[in-house]
């Protein structure tokens, strides 16, 4: 599904330069459940970006179920977006002048569902995340936890076949996390490729795999034994 | 130093009401070190934004310091907020436009400090959470973690009498939590009275007292065994 070569990005200040990711090299496969762990500025939302077809790496190559991603236009990135990939971001990145719903609505905007069934998934959704009682607040009326909680109604809703989530429980409680968790296991199980970038290792441990970045590069990648 | 009686905060939406604080009375001492602990949506941001100020309850009294607050028009709040308290927002709310080192600057812009000193300890207390080689990184050239330790940088530069972190580890990896810990240990050993929201018991552990939330009451309120 994923397949990424000697991937590089490079930021300029002025007249410095930071390698944000230095040479990553991996595959994932359709279904696999991924967790990426690294220390605070290590490159895994950078990491992240660049999957997400959000940004263009500065070299290297990816692959997205055999498409090259690395030659595309932004139509065609866009496009890949919208149809394939569902993205959490680590800011939520919601529209504030929107409702809850509304929010989860967006993604099915571009496709060619109706509003009556857009409404009634994007219910659906906000009640699998424990929400359904803050559909119509709008972000500032919504705790942080909540507002990350609705970007990942929004995530889900069109249900892509590749997640990438940065940090989805940072702003849970432990119970609420577990919740979310056992939402992206069931999706996972039902053929969703889940890559989530998290800091605890409470919630690494539902991944079958954990990558550990370090200054812009892999430092492990390991699998969990089969039970 | 803190004493709130009866707090209560409701919201109205429409023909619905809210009650985010329903009935909150607790007294903290100069000098304490308290964590604030509940479920996402139980009323935490709610209750830091009337201990910091920034947002009136609907009922009950808050004494900040003897001065008692219910009353204050919003210039002697933003004057009292200037002066003595530091806050970490759960969101960051850094200023996008302006550099690290210029967000940090930006609570002595109200204080008689003159630029170059200005300057200076706004370098220090990025040093301080281990930012000195991003002082002139703008916020979307900083990682979650690294926004997060501006905002923590900005809210010490005052050294206030009273610090109110909502949930001040929440992006950061296990080793940048600690050491972040450590400089709040340090600054409360120094005087400074400490309460922070947090989901995670290790980061709570720091704490000498753990005040739980729920549904906008508290639920316990329990202090450390003293060594
Ligand atoms: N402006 C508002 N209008 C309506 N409801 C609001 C508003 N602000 C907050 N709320 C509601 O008040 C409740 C408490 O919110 P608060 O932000 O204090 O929770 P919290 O304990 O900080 O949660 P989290 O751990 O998720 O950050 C939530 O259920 C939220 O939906
Ligand atoms: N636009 C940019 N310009 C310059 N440097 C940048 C830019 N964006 C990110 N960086 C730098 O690239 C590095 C990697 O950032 P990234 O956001 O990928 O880290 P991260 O692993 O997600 O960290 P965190 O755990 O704190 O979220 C950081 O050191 C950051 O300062
Ligand atoms: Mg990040
Ligand atoms: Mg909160």
């Amino acid at each position: 599904m994923i397949k990424i070569r000697d991937l590089k990005k490079r930021y300029k200040m002025g007249d410095q330069e930071l390698w944000a990711l230095d040479g990553v090299s991996l595959e994932i496969a359709g279904g696999e459940f991924v967790a990426i762990m690294g220390a605070s500025g290590s490159g895994k939302s950078t990491l992240m970006n660049v999957l997400g077809c959000l940004d263009s790496p500065t070299s290297g190559d990816y692959e997205l179920e055999d498409a090259a991603i690395s030659g595309c236009k932004d139509v065609e990135l866009a496009r890949i977006r919208n149809r394939s990939i569902g993205f959490v971001f680590q800011s939520f990145n919601l529209l504030p002048r929107m409702t809850a719903v509304e929010n989860v609505e967006l993604p099915l905007l571009y496709s060619q569902v109706r509003a009556p069934e857009r409404r009634q998934r994007a219910l659906a959704a906000l009640g699998e995340v424990g929400l359904a009682e803050r559909v119509h607040h709008r972000p500032n009326q919504l705790s942080g936890g909540q507002q990350q909680r609705v970007a990942i109604a929004r995530s889900i809703i069109n249900r892509p076949r590749l997640l990438l989530a940065d940090e989805p429980t940072g702003a849970l409680d432990s119970k609420t996390s577990e919740e979310i968790m056992e939402l992206f296991l069931k999706l996972n199980a039902e053929g969703m490729t889940v890559v989530l970038v998290t800091h605890e290792p409470d919630i690494a441990t539902y991944a079958g795999r954990v990558i550990r970045l370090r200054d812009g590069r892999i430092l492990s990648d390991e699998r969990k034994k089969s039970r």
